[in-house]
């Protein structure tokens, strides 16, 4: 959709072959839609992490729980996304722009898609009990943006 | 180079963290939690009533057929069985409830030598901003007798204190009252909510909870004799006040 694009391309001499870009991307891109260079081990990922209030000694305070799987994301958004892994609407239209753009615009992003909350028991300076409920502090799935 | 990163991202994550990083994860998480700073209870006593009835709130919040019991009617106001389990209206409270706090008992047992009736005192006013209470109780156990007033009714009321004198008795609003027979035992629970939220937007209009009990002649009679468990009774049965909040707004975490 670049004009400047189109404009360059009317200039050119018109040629019978097509030349694809030299770029790596577009090599990249074949391979993907070929599902030949994605490793799965590179896909977006839900990996835990183990937040202990007893290893941050809070014990004395906290009553529960003694800690929490936090998770976190990681990996990497490469095409095609929705073989291996959850993907918006948005970062499909990312990857393209970024295929497209690759200098300027970022592929999506690994990222949380879907949050859970917890509840938290703990005293306060007073030793009154709170039971508080936390939103969105656990990641339950992971995906591209 | 993707899996040396991994194995490292994972390296780094299992292994134990340096001192300067643990004050650090600390800060975050408490940041994350909301807390300005980590609470320093004074070695607080996890086997009172309070902290037992909180924590059988906080199983009933894990359990998913929790918000079953939103729809159910309410309870019996004397609970029986388990001294501390949350009633079903206290799991309709919950399900709708983002804070629960149960207050601590400020008066001293040597403080209250009254023969004909109980005095509380709960400090409401450390309660964390934006915050609204949407519901609160006053707990008091109820044991079972087992003497010569087994076949007898009793008449409970719960006062709030208005105004102290020191030449004549406290002026007292009644909040609440209702007959219970001796034989019965569990936990009474008396709604306090319009009280707590008085209390909150006034807290130097807090003087405390009376609470009565007279003989089915209007007679005075001594709580302790009924069964009611005051505080000089066993920890796990001592009277306490729980509080359901909601959160006005949206929480903004300060920029750091």
């Amino acid at each position: 959709s670049a004009p400047g694009h189109k404009q360059r391309n009317q200039n050119r001499p018109k040629t019978p072959k097509h030349t694809p870009p030299s770029s790596q991307e577009a090599l990249r891109l074949a391979e993907a839609a070929e599902n030949v260079s994605v490793d799965p081990k590179q896909g977006c990922k839900k990996h835990e992490l183990y937040v202990s209030f007893r290893e941050l000694g809070w014990q004395d305070w906290i009553i529960a729980p003694e800690g929490y799987a936090a998770y976190y994301c990681e990996g990497e958004c490469a095409f095609p996304l929705n073989s291996y892994m959850n993907a918006t609407n948005h970062a499909i239209v990312q990857t393209l722009v970024h295929f497209i753009n690759p200098d300027s615009v970022p592929k999506p992003c690994c990222a949380p898609t879907q949050l859970h909350g917890i509840s938290v028991l703990y005293f306060d300076d007073s030793s009154n009990v709170i039971l508080k409920k936390y939103r969105n502090m656990v990641v339950r799935a992971c995906g591209c943006h | 180079n993707f899996t040396m990163e991994s194995d490292l991202s994972s390296a780094f994550v299992h292994r134990a963290l340096r001192s300067q990083e643990r004050r650090e994860v600390q800060r975050e998480i408490l940041s994350v939690l909301g807390l300005p700073r980590r609470p320093r209870p004074h070695s607080p006593e996890r086997r009172t009533a309070a902290p037992i009835y909180m924590l059988e709130l906080y199983n009933a919040a894990l359990e998913p057929a929790a918000s079953g019991f939103s729809r159910a009617a309410a309870a019996p106001v004397l609970a029986p069985a388990p001294p501390s389990a949350p009633t079903r209206r206290d799991q309709r409270y919950l399900s709708d409830a983002d804070m629960v706090m149960s207050f601590v008992n400020m008066v001293e047992p040597d403080e209250d030598p009254h023969m004909f009736h109980q005095f509380h005192r709960f400090d409401l006013s450390r309660i964390p901003e934006g915050e609204a209470v949407t519901a609160a109780e006053f707990r008091v156990y109820k044991d079972f007798v087992h003497e010569r007033y087994e076949n007898e009714t009793f008449h409970v009321s719960v006062y709030q204190v208005l105004r102290e004198y020191d030449d004549r008795d406290s002026d007292l609003f009644l909040l609440d009252s209702r007959v219970i027979w001796a034989a019965e035992e569990g936990w009474l629970v008396f709604d306090l909510t319009a009280t707590s939220n008085h209390w909150i937007l006034h807290p130097g209009q807090n003087l405390g909870l009376l609470l009565v009990l007279e003989s089915a002649d209007g007679d005075r009679v001594n709580p302790r004799v009924a069964g009611l468990v005051g505080n000089q009774g066993p920890q796990n049965k001592q009277p306490f006040i729980v509080a359901f909040f909601r959160a006005t707004g949206v929480r903004l975490r300060s920029v750091r």
